[in-house]
């Protein structure tokens, strides 16, 4: 059974991702109680197991590191959420992929200027309205006729997405926005819902009134 | 060039790093 | 044994990763004869089997269908090439979003306005090439003491690493700026001199001298 130390600042939806898969297979996760985001991560012995220095990061006990949040996700998991055969383990890295090029790019261009956390730029920010609209709509065509992403249980495509879909949610996916979105509200649900999910994120708050950009 | 016709219509993450650093940024000022 | 059709335009380097994944495998995929990137991929018929509308796509001979060139060519490799062991996977995951996060926006961020495809904005020029600099410090450390990137064989890290720097070797690493990153230049080259790789991207030829950026 795996087990070891997760590197990350608090509330990282990246680092719920393998904190969630840990919940699943039983891999015992600890995240580091002494990591200071900003200095902890600048640190020689840090960047000596960690060369880029980003978080989340993972070290087993048994001394393996790992970087990057899906690949730690995926080696804490276990085959149920990795996928069951290949094609299965090929349809999970699809989605997984979908959310990293798809859906994260639009996120942050849409979030982050009504976050304060990058300058509102017009062109870019209606743009990525769109662009999540299309990333939605691809979810909700192919989640009418199924409850999960790959398969008939929860993997890691239904968590590597939905905690890629939590900045959306929370903050600026008002009730008229999301409405048209009725199979892909049902899975999100669904998934932030289960135990292993609400465990780790907590309570998921859906956005009521998108907060006015700081321009 | 047909490659460089192709290329133009695809969509690439160009500014990337500057959401990365705005992030960081961000994430770290709220950790100290 | 896998066989199916791959959907791309030529010279995609992000087709090449399951083409030379197949080549490993003896998995029999062809590149679709009668498709016209831009039409084929609009039509509705292509839509219902890949909503995103993008390529590469891969229809199995039985029916299955995936996007995402790094899902299509990890469903079309074998054992050897995805990790043997569940850290071993995780590792070449790892990579293969260390190419996907860290080195294509760079890539395409430096060489696209090289090539005329996008606007130059020279804030945004300089920062990739930090952003491939250390990208290539980060590779280079790592192949200080490893013939591959994962284990010791080929594997898709190296396949889906070596695809996603190939239009910075072409384009825009000239012999003065790629001097300084002798291991990843040794490993690089070992990697587009194996036959699998050779057939599929043929002759790389590194590039010479930068051109001018079109302003």
């Amino acid at each position: 059974m795996v087990a070891g130390t997760l590197y990350t600042y608090p509330e990282n939806f990246r680092a719920y991702k393998a904190l969630i898969a840990a919940k699943y297979s039983s891999a015992d996760v600890k995240v580091a109680s002494n990591f200071v985001f900003g200095e902890t991560n600048k640190t020689e012995e840090f960047l000596k197991k960690f060369p880029s220095g980003k978080v989340p990061a993972f070290e087993s006990t048994d001394g393996k590191c790992l970087q990057d949040s899906n690949a730690i996700a995926y080696y804490v998991a276990n085959d149920q959420l990795r996928g069951k055969s290949d094609f299965e383990k090929s349809q999970v890295l699809q989605w997984i992929f979908f959310a990293e090029t798809e859906i994260l790019p639009a996120s942050c261009a849409w979030v982050f200027p009504v976050l304060g956390i990058i300058q509102f730029e017009k062109k870019v920010f209606e743009r990525s309205k769109e662009d999540v609209k299309s990333a939605l709509n691809i979810l909700d065509a192919h989640l009418l006729t199924r409850t999960y992403l790959v398969g008939e249980r929860v993997s890691l495509a239904d968590i590597v997405v939905a905690c890629t879909l939590l900045h959306l949610y929370t903050h600026v996916l008002d009730p008229e926005f999301r409405k048209p979105f009725v199979n892909t509200n049902r899975w999100f649900t669904t998934v932030i819902n289960q135990s292993q999910f609400k465990e780790v994120a907590g309570e998921v708050k859906f956005c009521e009134k998108v907060a006015e950009v700081d321009h | 060039m047909a490659l460089v016709a192709a290329l133009s219509q695809e969509k690439f993450w160009f500014d990337k790093s500057k959401y990365d650093d705005a992030e960081a940024a961000y994430y770290q000022k709220s950790a100290q």
